[in-house]
């Protein structure tokens, strides 16, 4: 099975 | 007052149509650096990122910096009311809640004003230094490769090393692997697939995402395609020496 990572782990919000 | 000139209007009608299905709503940002726009998905798995600059606008004139929440397929559904050799003429008002867009022929031109809605948005900081592989090729090829695979299976596996980059997915009546090897065209550097290379790195993506990103095909005669040492994929179309639009697409992890 895999998992689907959000973009939100990679980017920083402001 | 935000106001700008694109004599090639088929270029906004174009940029459109590679995000409005992406994304719904999205606030567009006015300011000195250009007309420029980041949204997610409404599934937080992809980001796109666009960029106008000022100078490849025939008129160009932000007196403050302001963002307009549009609707995409709304805005999308406005400029399809215009030729596509029309200049577009984009005009908002400080403070004002709508946007005009104005559509100009030798024959004529014709006015729509739309409604801007208030959107809550982060803007995101993109770091650009972790990037490990890049491969540029001809955007057709890349789009030939993602709708051939999407028939097969619903995740690619993108893995990069000194042979080329790999293109892979399996699926119920088996699985399809395709390789593009580095090809320096010089005659048509826009045919030439160029690959670099720091560390060979492989990850899987939705097919979904990678099939709607080719919607900027036209756009551009070729892609950047870059993977960070973090698996993130990002996919570039850079537009015509005026900016870009950037697709980024967060990997699928073994669990």
């Amino acid at each position: 099975p895999c998992l689907q990572r959000k973009i939100s782990d990679y980017f920083s919000g402001d | 007052m935000f106001e700008l000139r694109l004599v090639q209007g088929s270029l906004l009608k174009k940029v459109l149509e590679a995000i409005k299905d992406l994304v719904n709503d999205a606030n567009f940002d006015c300011s000195a650096t250009g007309f420029s726009l980041q949204a997610m998905d409404p599934s937080h798995v992809a980001l796109v990122a666009l960029l106008l600059r000022p100078d490849g606008f025939e008129h160009y004139r932000c007196d403050r910096n302001i963002s307009m929440g549009m609707n995409l397929n709304n805005m999308s559904k406005i400029l399809k009311c215009g030729g596509n050799d029309d200049i577009i003429t984009i005009r908002a008002d400080d403070g004002s809640d709508t946007v005009t867009f104005m559509f100009e022929s030798p024959n004529g031109s014709a006015n729509f004003e739309m409604n801007l809605m208030d959107i809550d948005s982060e803007h995101h900081g993109i770091d650009e230094s972790k990037c490990c592989a890049v491969v540029r090729m001809p955007s057709s090829e890349f789009q030939r490769i993602c709708k051939v695979l999407s028939s097969i299976g619903d995740t690619v596996v993108i893995s990069v090393t000194n042979e080329g980059v790999q293109f892979s997915t399996r699926g119920d009546i088996g699985t399809a692997n395709i390789v593009c090897r580095q090809n320096i065209n010089v005659d048509k550097p826009e045919e030439s697939t160029v690959i670099e290379m720091s560390q060979p790195v492989s990850s899987q993506f939705p097919l979904r995402y990678m099939n709607s990103f080719t919607k900027a095909t036209p756009l551009s005669n070729t892609v950047t395609i870059s993977l960070t040492s973090e698996l993130l994929l990002a996919v570039e179309y850079t537009i015509a020496e005026m900016g870009y639009i950037r697709f980024y697409l967060a990997p699928k992890i073994e669990d």
